[in-house]
Formats: structure tokens, sequence, C-alpha cells
């Protein structure tokens, strides 16, 4: 493993943390998006089917727990708690499941590595990972005032994002087959659809105030 | 003949 996938991973497993923290400790899900979650969520389900079949190493398997346990942990909080839920906004976080559930699966349907079960799932995750934040995206464009949890939380999510880019380069060069075009394709757009708030992220950073969008 | 890698990434 090399340090870029490691900072990846921990700018992941951090982002998921100060979500955690936030709804755990604020007891506040303001500003998050149920529908983002509840896709990472299905996203984490559809991927990691291999812990049934295959064992990489102590490391993957923990991460892989962490990931699913936290992902249903976060939807259950905004769903059930009976503070937490309150603090959700359900009548700003209006973009539908399907719309990006679908494509993404008829388009693992067709565009795959193997046509098995646990290839298009793995395929289908990939490609709804991509977009998955997008309801969050829309949701902080909405509310435009964004406190700085929730603005870490995006902002770590891009980071992790931006590492695993580098990570592919990294592994390219140095480990021999290294090809996935599923991966990549999906990665880059993914971390493509952080750029505006990554701009506006930086911009607020650097003048030292508020993040706020623009409508 | 080389497999591909597994899939390690999370």
């Amino acid at each position: 493993m090399n340090i870029f996938r490691l900072a990846g991973d921990m700018t992941h497993l951090a982002s998921v943390l100060v979500l955690l923290l936030k709804i755990h400790t604020i007891k506040s899900c303001a500003g998050i998006s149920l529908k983002t979650q509840e896709l990472y969520a299905l996203v984490f389900a559809t991927r990691y089917l291999d812990l049934f079949t295959d064992y990489i190493s102590l490391y993957n398997t923990l991460m892989k727990l962490i990931f699913l346990v936290s992902s249903f942990s976060i939807v259950w909080y905004i769903r059930h708690h009976k503070i937490v839920r309150r603090s959700y906004d359900k009548d700003q976080d209006t973009f539908r499941h399907y719309f990006l559930v679908l494509p993404c699966f008829l388009l693992a349907l067709v565009i795959n590595e193997k046509f098995t079960v646990k290839e298009i799932m793995w395929t289908f995750s990939l490609y709804l990972e991509a977009v998955a934040i997008l309801p969050q995206l829309v949701l902080l464009q909405r509310t435009r005032n964004i406190d700085n949890l929730t603005g870490q939380y995006v902002f770590l999510l891009g980071a992790y994002r931006s590492l695993y880019i580098l990570n592919w380069i990294y592994r390219y060069f140095t480990e021999p087959h290294y090809v996935h075009w599923i991966t990549w394709i999906s990665g880059l757009v993914q971390t493509l659809l952080y750029a505006d708030f990554f701009y506006y992220y930086f911009q607020s950073w650097k003048n030292n105030v508020k993040l706020e969008l623009p409508a | 003949y080389q497999a591909p890698p597994v899939k390690d990434e999370l």
C-alpha cells in the first residue's frame, strides 16, 4: 500500500467520523442529505460482497466493516433517532434515489469487466459512488449557509477522492498490469463533481469567511 | 499470462 492510498483511506474514514461526531454530539443532522447517506450505504453493501468470498488483509476487512457499519448507522440516526431526526430537513432534500440508481445499474449491466452477479454489483457500486454526492451538493446549494462540520465533511470526501487518483497514478507506474478503466473513469467523474465546491471552500478559507455557496 | 490484480481498494 502506498502513501496516497493510505492517506485517501484515512481522509475517507475522517469524513465519516466527522459526520458521526456531528450527529452524535450535536444531535443534529442539519445540512446533511439523507439521500446521499442512503446511497453510500447501498454503495458499500453492493461493493463489499467480496467480504464473503475473498480475504485480502485484516486492514481491508476491518475498513470494509467500518464503512458498512458507519454508513448504516448514519442512515439509522437520521431516520430513527428521536432527536436527530427532527433536525432533518426533508423538504429541501428532494433528490430522487432511482434517478441515480437506475442509470447506474443499467450502465453496470452493459459496461463491466465480467458478466457475473458479483462483478456487476461491484461495477454498479463504483458508478453509484461517483454520483452519490449529488443530493448532498444540491442540498448545500439550496441551503447555501453551511456549518463548519458539513463543509469539512464534504471537503474530506473530496480530498479522499483526489488522493485515490494519485494512488492510481502511482500504482500504474509501479505495478505491472495495473489497469482499471472502469474504476478510473468513474473515480475521475466523482472527483470532478467536487471541483465547484472546492473552489468556494478554498475561497472562504483564504478570505477567512464562512463558507457560502452562490445561489 | 498474469492474473489481473485483486480488487484491494476500498
